[in-house]
């Protein structure tokens, strides 16, 4: 059975998707067979790995509303070892579908139960809210990573977070633990960036991951190439933080 | 009457509340009379003007569901002629809420046509994404800024956003202009930051805004004090940006 990770924050462009990318690549580099699915109708985890939006014939959107089973629309990329699950704009409507139908929480959870050994790992990438696709995938994973951008924001928003995954534990899912909190966009030379550092770290203690990601323009350019930035730049400090991160992540489920 | 104009823009990260939070103390400062709406669950604009969470009483939320009016719960800030309409965790639940009830994308414009003339400026600070918090925003607003942040994504997500304005201009609300496009997090050392740039600039033409804003951590650092950062550090270059920003803003709406 694969580890479900599902990588979520409400909090807007602190680097879910680059996390959710990079991460999914540098397992499939290391072996890990890997799946990434877009939960996000943004759909930037299925641009930044290549596909183009027009080329999606299917989508996450069906399976949630039972319309198709992932097997049958998961997709290969160019890396070996990791698949993906595409989105698109259909998966604007599915938050309001959702809602009236039943059990709405517990869809994707259904769904990747039928996927038995094929992957090590499952990624899902959340977009920016804590509506019924967050839900869902907080409801399928057996944990979850949260990117945390090195801003004052991004200390605000933690409270709610936690709310929201202590509801999931009590209702939905009580399985649900935290993998992780990454730092993500770190720069050394601003003073704000090192006092979130600090105050993460009394937060979340030892669940903080050693690796920051640092910021690194590399990181930004590689989705316009549809690489992950170890294709893109392997030997960029992004590349080089994000293969130390997963070496981290790999560590702490028992692989060396 | 006053202008109504949303930020809005379904990305995440992209200068949404930056841009909410002092454009409206910049129009405040040159003496318009200028009302700030929160409109996301995570209330970072109600924060970032220095209300602390614990000390909101009455939000927007109470008054989409009709249990209290505008004039009742908006405050004052510490800066003169600018007010504020809070958020907070309670808007989690508006959008499920919102979807089972009658007039669901109006309650917002309704509520607003009872303040009349108390101010000349009314602006909304959007949530990422398209649920029923945006689609009521901008189906009350006369106008829409687009916050853009010079990275790749930020390009990808333009084609759904003129949709949605699209579809909520033929079904809800006619009179929507985009009031324009702003260029945000722009550094000009980076190669990625002017190719942003030339494509917003052919996509939207003159709509977009001359002043472009620059990545300057003052901006990163002002809500950390709950101040505006034309009162955080009115020197700096996002301070001097965002005042610049407003000028072109007054002159497009005839006040030299
Ligand atoms: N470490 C980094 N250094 C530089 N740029 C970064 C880094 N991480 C992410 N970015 C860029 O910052 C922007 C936001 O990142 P990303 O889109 O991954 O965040 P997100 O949390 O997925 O956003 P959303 O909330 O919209 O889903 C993107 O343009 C991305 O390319
Ligand atoms: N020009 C700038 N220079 C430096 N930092 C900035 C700038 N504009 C915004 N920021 C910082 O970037 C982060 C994202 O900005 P902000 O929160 O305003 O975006 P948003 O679009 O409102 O996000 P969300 O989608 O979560 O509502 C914040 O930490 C903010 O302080
Ligand atoms: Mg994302
Ligand atoms: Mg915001």
């Amino acid at each position: 059975m694969a580890k479900i990770v599902a990588i979520a924050n409400q909090k807007g462009g602190v680097g879910k998707t680059t996390t959710a990318i990079n991460l999914s690549s540098c397992l499939a580099h290391y072996g890990q067979e890997t799946l990434l699915i877009d939960m996000d109708s943004q759909s930037n985890a299925t641009s930044g790995l290549g596909m183009e939006k027009g080329k999606v014939k299917h989508t996450i959107y069906e399976v949630l509303l039972e319309k198709a089973s992932i097997e049958n629309i998961l997709v290969p990329t160019e890396i070996d070892w990791l698949d993906l699950v595409p989105a698109n704009v259909d998966l604007i409507g599915a938050e309001v579908e959702l809602v009236g139908l039943s059990s709405r929480e517990t869809r994707l959870k259904r769904a990747l139960n039928g996927l038995g050994n094929l992957y090590k790992y499952i990624l899902l990438d959340c977009p920016p809210s804590l509506g019924l696709l967050t839900v869902n995938s907080l409801t399928a994973a057996h944990s979850v990573i949260i990117p945390i951008q090195c801003e004052y924001y991004a200390l605000e928003g933690l409270g709610q977070l936690m709310n929201t995954l202590r509801l999931v534990r009590e209702n939905l899912n009580p399985r649900l633990q935290i993998e992780g909190a990454l730092l993500t966009m770190f720069d050394g030379r601003v003073n704000l960036s090192s006092q979130v550092v600090e105050e993460v770290s009394k937060f979340f203690k030892q669940a903080v991951y050693q690796t920051k990601i640092p910021r690194n323009v590399r990181l930004a350019e590689a989705p316009g190439f549809g690489k992950p930035v170890i294709l893109y730049s392997k030997d960029s400090k992004g590349a080089q933080s994000y293969l130390s991160l997963t070496r981290e992540f790999l560590k702490r489920n028992g692989v060396e």
